[in-house]
């Protein structure tokens, strides 16, 4: 079972 | 006013199949130095990056900084009119309700303009840190397409793992498994048929395969792709497009529960 992390998590928005 | 003529107009055909079945939409932001696209895909799991430098341009004008805002289903049926041989021309106003495709064959005789709303994308930008990788794969974009298409039969993710001896890709369903192997080329008569790793430390991440295939469609752009790894952090696929610029693709890593 796997979740998968949205790009937000990963790199802020500006 | 802006303005870009592409001699090589099979390019952005290319480009636009590469993105399309990623993204329903996206902004075009033009500006002196060139043309940048970023969007994500519906579920916000990959991340599409182009850059098209206005020196690869043929014919290159944009007097303000200006967004388009596009149907990328309605431009590819745009680009469906336009003959692989052609040259392709975009145009807009400051401040444009639509953008003009122009499409000219090569001896001039026959000059095709197509006229497309542009959309109000409210769409937020993501900046990417400068990142150095733990491993960084340079191979032909023919095998790493290849690889996951196989691969992709057997299960939905797909687990990459770079050490120094090579690159094992691998998966799993239930049919059962199959995994593909590569070395790094020891010499190589042509630099885009080989399998290059730089490495800082080895790295095994698992990706949904659905995605890879995805990114895979920008292989006739480039002969060589570059895969950059490292732990917990979005996987760069990277294609460049001749000296006009890249694609690239993040896609965040899979992490268990």
């Amino acid at each position: 079972i796997f979740r998968q992390e949205g790009m937000r998590s990963f790199y802020r928005g500006y | 006013m802006f303005e870009a003529r592409l001699v090589q107009g099979a390019l952005l055909k290319k480009i636009l199949e590469a993105i399309k079945d990623l993204l329903t939409e996206a902004s075009w932001d033009c500006a002196q130095g060139g043309i940048q696209l970023q969007a994500m895909d519906n579920s916000h799991v990959s991340l599409v990056s182009l850059t098209l430098r206005s020196d690869g341009f043929d014919k290159y004008r944009c007097d303000r900084n200006l967004t388009m805002g596009m149907n990328l289903a309605s431009m590819t049926k745009i680009m469906k009119c336009c003959g692989n041989d052609e040259i392709i021309t975009m145009k807009a106003q400051d401040e444009p309700d639509t953008v003009t495709f122009m499409f000219e064959s090569k001896n001039g005789d026959k000059i095709s303009e197509y006229e497309m709303k542009l959309m109000n994308l409210d769409q937020d930008h993501l900046g990417i840190p400068e990142t150095d990788y733990a491993c960084v794969i340079k191979m032909p974009s023919g095998e790493f397409a290849r690889i996951c298409r196989d691969l992709s039969q057997f299960g939905e993710s797909m687990v990459i793992a770079c050490s120094k001896n090579g690159i094992k890709f691998s998966t799993s369903g239930d049919i059962g498994t199959g995994n593909v192997k590569l070395a790094q080329t020891s010499s190589v008569d042509k630099e885009e048929e080989a399998v290059i790793i730089e490495m800082q430390e080895p790295v095994t991440l698992t990706f949904a395969c659905k995605y890879l295939n995805n990114f895979a469609k920008a292989t006739p752009l480039s002969p060589v792709v570059s895969l950059s790894l490292s732990p917990d952090v979005p996987l760069v696929v990277e294609y460049k497009i001749e000296d006009i610029g890249y694609v690239r693709y993040y896609l965040a890593p899979k992490i268990e529960d």
